[in-house]
């Protein structure tokens, strides 16, 4: 995901 | 990944494991809403079908997988289990969780970030689990007793939700570009349902007594 993204998190 | 969050996903952790651990030691799941667990088995499986086409860390990806499985075998023991079964509190049990799919799913459909199978699978997830923790609640409200281990479990649910704000607060602080508002609404929701079982916690906690909920 892009820097800054939500999507990292679980 | 900053402490909070990594306190968060401990929490998170620690939590799935208390109730693991009193299905394990009790061989009973009394108290435990099956519907919440069922919810968020589903909120895991939508929200992780990037699990092999997205790498993010070995870190994510083995507690994604630790997530989806420990979920499932809470699950499986509740429904499977012949003698955790019979423990199980169904007449109290009896929150429209269908509703809950449904609600989320026609958000999902209309608020997303993008127009694409994963992106409406992930709003699916993140609205799902904000509210995912509603017939756990109400089953606790309908028995009015809570046994030590699914206080702490509800307990360590709640505090991994709070740490996660605390979480996005440093990161929109921090990072450039951080601002997903679908995320820290919903999660904002689900901590605010947290709210009135963390004030009946701290009061026992308090005077050292037996968690009991007003009916």
């Amino acid at each position: 995901p892009p820097k800054g993204s939500i999507h990292d998190e679980l | 990944m900053n402490i909070f969050r990594f306190a968060g996903d401990m929490t998170h952790l620690i939590s799935i494991l208390v109730l693991l651990l009193k299905i394990y030691a009790t061989k009973s799941c009394s108290g435990i809403s099956r519907k919440t667990q069922e919810l968020y088995a589903l909120v895991f499986l939508a929200r992780y079908v990037d699990i092999f086409t997205e790498f993010i860390s070995v870190y994510n990806t083995i507690m994604k997988i630790v997530f989806i499985a420990s979920t499932l075998a809470i699950v499986w023991c509740m429904r499977g289990h012949r003698v955790v079964r019979r423990s199980y509190d169904k007449e109290l049990d009896t929150f429209r969780h269908y509703f809950l799919i449904a609600a989320s799913l026609v958000l999902a459909l209309l608020v997303h970030e993008k127009f694409t199978f994963q992106e409406i699978l992930w709003a699916f997830s993140i609205y799902l689990e904000a509210v995912a923790i509603l017939p756990q609640l109400v089953l606790l409200q309908r028995s009015g007793n809570v046994d030590n281990l699914t206080g702490q479990y509800v307990f360590f649910l709640g505090a991994y939700r709070g740490l996660y704000i605390l979480n996005w607060i440093y990161r929109y602080f921090t990072e450039p570009h951080f601002s997903r508002w679908i995320a820290c609404v919903s999660g904002l929701v689900q901590t605010a349902l947290y709210a009135d079982f963390f004030y009946y916690y701290f009061l026992s906690w308090k005077n050292n007594a037996k968690l009991k909920l007003p009916a």
